[in-house]
């Protein structure tokens, strides 16, 4: 899956997802990418946030929504995501996923789980051309 | 505020950050650099997770989901399990614009997407059919199935459900390999 995230300069968040989603699904399996909350969740007043990984569980928690909603009482995004992701990992501790936040005055936070890393891509002013980072899950 | 605008996505597929930020920079619209973006790695197959002629399904058929949010008024489009139509992203930003819903799913999304103009094509490609030969060949591992007979561990389909079965105390995910080319 590709999450992204969008913000322009006035405040306005946007994020999506597209993907064809695990090889060898069953067919007529759909994963999280497009479920509200779970691949992507966006609020004006908050910022936006997208996850990947393994949508069959990621779907049955919404972290995207989660760490929104976190994001909205204060948390910081990377702090958002980690928390979303312990929720999963308590009920599924081989889980393997990585979410991407970022708030409404663009400070982006990542963390994941199962994988050795997760890279994901930030453009703006500040990381022109396009920085590809790495965390360490 | 000094960090606006900007552009964000997963996995190191810088193609589709800078498509993204050219859309943004030259509409000011933060749904068209989503979707730019997105259909920039369409396009690219990125990572083969992404777009036509990848992950096959257990017919060896490719399906997209892909879903838009507007951060302003929470108004979603979505698309999931699309056949026969490459630009996933581009059906779910007219289901958010042309539509008062929020999700369609399988061959009437397809039908809604040619109405919308979108061409319909196969997602299948030579990579994807001998992906789908390859796990033939291996019996049909890795397998997302699970209580059903014959043993979805060892044998490919059709299955059928088995009359009972114990109900596992912790949940566990079998090893399905999921990782950079292999995810939602």
């Amino acid at each position: 899956t590709v999450g992204m995230i969008s913000i322009d300069e006035n405040g306005h968040v946007a994020a999506g997802t597209s993907t064809n989603g695990l090889n060898h699904k069953v067919p007529g399996r759909v994963g999280d990418s497009p479920i509200p909350g779970a691949g992507c969740y966006a609020d004006n007043t908050v910022g936006g946030a997208v996850a990947t990984g393994d949508g069959d569980v990621m779907m049955r928690f919404l972290p995207s929504f989660q760490v929104i909603e976190s994001m909205r009482h204060g948390v910081s995004p990377t702090q958002a995501i980690e928390d979303a992701l312990n929720r999963i990992l308590k009920y599924y501790p081989t889980f393997n996923g990585a979410l991407v936040a970022v708030s409404k005055d663009g400070y982006v936070g990542a963390a994941c789980t199962g994988f050795s890393s997760f890279h994901y891509c930030v453009r703006s002013h500040s990381h022109q051309p396009t920085a590809v980072f790495s965390v360490k899950c | 505020l000094l960090f606006l605008p900007i552009v964000v996505n997963t996995w190191p597929w810088p193609q589709a950050t800078e498509a993204a930020w050219d859309k943004l920079i030259s509409s000011s619209s933060v749904l068209d650099a989503v979707e730019t973006g997105c259909t920039q790695c369409e396009i690219d197959q990125c990572g083969g997770s992404v777009g036509f002629g990848g992950s096959p399904d257990e017919n060896g058929e490719t399906t997209l989901d892909a879903m838009i949010m507007d951060g302003g008024n929470m108004n979603i489009g979505a698309v999931g399990c699309v056949r026969g139509i490459k630009n996933a992203i581009g059906v779910a930003r007219r289901v958010l614009e042309n539509t008062e819903h929020t999700l369609l799913v399988g061959n009437l999304a397809k039908d809604f997407a040619v109405e919308m103009g979108f061409k319909e094509e196969s997602l299948s490609t030579n990579h994807s059919q001998q992906m789908y030969n390859d796990w033939r060949k291996s019996n049909c591992q890795p397998n997302y199935r699970s209580n059903v007979t014959p043993n979805p561990k060892t044998s490919c389909g059709p299955y059928k459900p088995m009359r009972s079965h114990v109900q596992a105390e912790q949940n566990s995910r079998a090893n399905l390999n999921i990782n950079q080319s292999n995810h939602d």
